[in-house]
């Protein structure tokens, strides 16, 4: 699964997930990529897309639940993200990477390793696996 | 407030042990796409804009699952899936079942802007996809030989895998023989 988030200095946020899905799936299944709000979603607070098992992240309503927690517990996307990824999903199962409408970035996970790369305006770039 | 681009190229079991002929191709994907989306903010693209671009890139890296390079279904087919959102309006496309379909995310913005509907599948998607005139190959070309063994390897254990994971062990195999799961569900 490959994915993007990203959000301008207007704070207008935009998701793109795109994904081949499981080896060995059965012809017809698909994912949580295409059913937005499990895999990807975006709102005025923040953008997500996430990657992992889709039928637990379908479960998890992962990505509409990062931007739920924010709206109704008031937390920030960093705090909102990691108690979805951490609390919500069993482990080895999900990752995920999310900006708010601030400019905040966060890429949590629960597998070994996500690759996984980010930017911000002032300068800080981080690529990663584990 | 500033602008802010993250992007993943898949979660799994990625071993500490990666070699090193796996892990730099990837990670020089990263730079490259990171890149781009960065120089697309930087002159004032739109988020929705900027995701799809590097969304795009990604597809057409071969290291990763989506586009060229996706993992293969039972049969040996691709079965490609995609979706897109903007923040502001919330206005979302997605599709699946592509098997043709070069770039699927892109697709999938079409499906947003130019129907009334925010999801096709399969022969729909596919026939959405001739009439909007965007760039199909055979079917063949989304095929790796990586991923044709990958496939062999998950059909001898019986197993599905999610983007990565770690080699199946013969021992592994013998001791998941008869269980209804294996860790099927956890690649």
């Amino acid at each position: 699964t490959v994915g993007c988030v990203a959000v301008d200095n207007h704070g207008n946020l935009a998701t793109a997930t795109s994904t081949g899905g499981f080896v060995n799936k059965m012809v017809g299944r698909i994912g949580d990529t295409p059913v937005i709000g499990a895999g990807t979603y975006a709102n005025n607070l923040c953008a997500v897309s996430a990657t992992g098992k889709g039928e637990a992240i379908i479960c998890g309503t992962v990505a509409r639940d990062v931007a739920a927690v924010m709206e109704y517990k008031g937390l920030s996307l960093e705090k909102a993200a990691a108690y979805v990824v951490n609390e919500r999903v069993p482990r080895g199962n999900v990752g995920l990477v999310a900006v708010s409408a601030t400019g905040e970035v966060t890429m949590p996970f629960n597998t070994t390793g996500m690759f996984r790369a980010c930017a911000t305006e002032d300068g800080f770039t981080e690529i990663g696996i584990y | 407030m500033g602008w802010a681009i993250a992007l993943h190229g898949g979660a799994g079991d990625i071993p500490l042990s990666l070699p090193p002929e796996r892990r730099l191709p990837r990670e020089a994907a990263l730079h490259h796409c990171l890149q781009i989306g960065v120089a697309a903010l930087q002159s004032q693209k739109h988020p929705l804009d900027v995701v799809e671009l590097v969304v795009r890139e990604l597809e057409n890296f071969p290291h990763f699952n989506a586009g060229k390079g996706s993992v293969l279904t039972s049969i040996g087919t691709v079965e490609m899936e995609a979706a897109i959102m903007d923040g502001k309006t919330m206005k979302c496309g997605a599709v699946s079942g592509l098997t043709t379909v070069v770039n699927a995310i892109s697709l999938a913005r079409l499906v947003m802007e130019k129907t009334p509907h925010i999801y096709l599948a399969f022969e729909g998607a596919e026939a959405f996809a001739r009439e909007q005139g965007v760039e199909t190959l055979d079917t063949s070309h989304f095929v790796t030989p990586e991923n044709v063994e990958r496939l062999k390897r998950a059909k001898e254990a019986n197993r599905v895998q999610i983007d990565y994971t770690q080699p199946i062990q013969e021992d592994v195999k013998a001791d998941e023989k008869g269980k209804e799961d294996g860790d099927s569900q956890i690649g």
